[in-house]
């Protein structure tokens, strides 16, 4: 564990938090792409599966293999898994006369069957959970585009969007740094899978960064992108 | 072995 990582996880805890303020304070999810958020929640349950394994020994007292990091990844993942799923709950019942649907028309087989072939195809074990696992880590360096598509349609985000967008950008970008810094300093195999799909994850925010510092840097309250 | 599949990770 380092700070890149810790820095990583918290950033990415705050997109959560940023986008549920957000829908919670507008009581709106407009500009907000349901495909992606509806991804999120399909990549942390395919990736995080070994919670059941984890929550299993817990339960029965097998604390044999239950280390500190064991206790923070798990008590991270119920938070991750249970925003993600509240945000799509919202999207579908609180606020769903407010959804943009009819504007997030991004077609998700285009993203899901290349992610499932690759997944299968490319993989360190051909175990259904690390198939999920590899699933997940391919499928959640592109779940951003429907909401990218949405974002390049509407031609502009709110400051809270474009926080959200930086939050969810931002933390992998941490990672690659976290994956550079334990390449340096353990005997850590560098996962090529998750180091691929970062740098490609990382990159697809690439061209929203830079309208996004843009927007700092002119003090401007909303982002503006080319139309 | 970590009772995390392998992956140390989020």
């Amino acid at each position: 564990m380092n700070i890149f990582r810790i820095s990583a996880d918290l950033l990415h805890l705050a997109s959560f938090f940023i986008l549920i303020f957000k829908m919670k304070a507008t009581k709106s999810c407009k500009g907000i792409s349901f495909k992606t958020q509806l991804m999120y929640t399909l990549v942390f349950t395919c990736r995080y599966l070994d919670l059941f394994h984890v929550l299993g020994m817990m339960i029965t007292f097998n604390f044999a293999h239950i280390t500190g990091l064991t206790l923070y990844n798990t008590f991270m993942k119920i938070l991750f898994l249970a925003a993600s799923y509240y945000i799509v709950y919202l999207m579908r019942t609180e606020l769903k006369s407010t959804s943009d649907d009819a504007r997030d028309t991004f077609v998700l087989w285009h993203i899901l069957a290349p992610c499932a072939v690759l997944a299968l195809i490319f993989n360190a074990q051909f175990t259904i959970l690390e198939i999920l696992w590899t699933f997940s880590i391919y499928l959640e360096a592109v779940a951003v585009m429907p909401q990218l598509m949405l974002l390049i349609e509407t031609g502009e985000a709110d400051s809270l969007s474009s926080h959200y967008m930086f939050a969810v950008g931002g933390y992998r970008a941490l990672y690659l740094v976290n994956w550079v810094y334990r390449y340096a300093t353990e005997p850590y195999y560098s996962n090529w899978i998750a180091w691929i799909a970062g740098f490609v994850q990382t990159a697809l925010f690439g061209d929203f960064f830079y309208y996004y510092f843009v927007k700092i840097m002119s003090g401007d309250a909303a982002l503006k992108l080319p139309t | 072995v970590s009772p995390e599949s392998g992956h140390d990770e989020l």
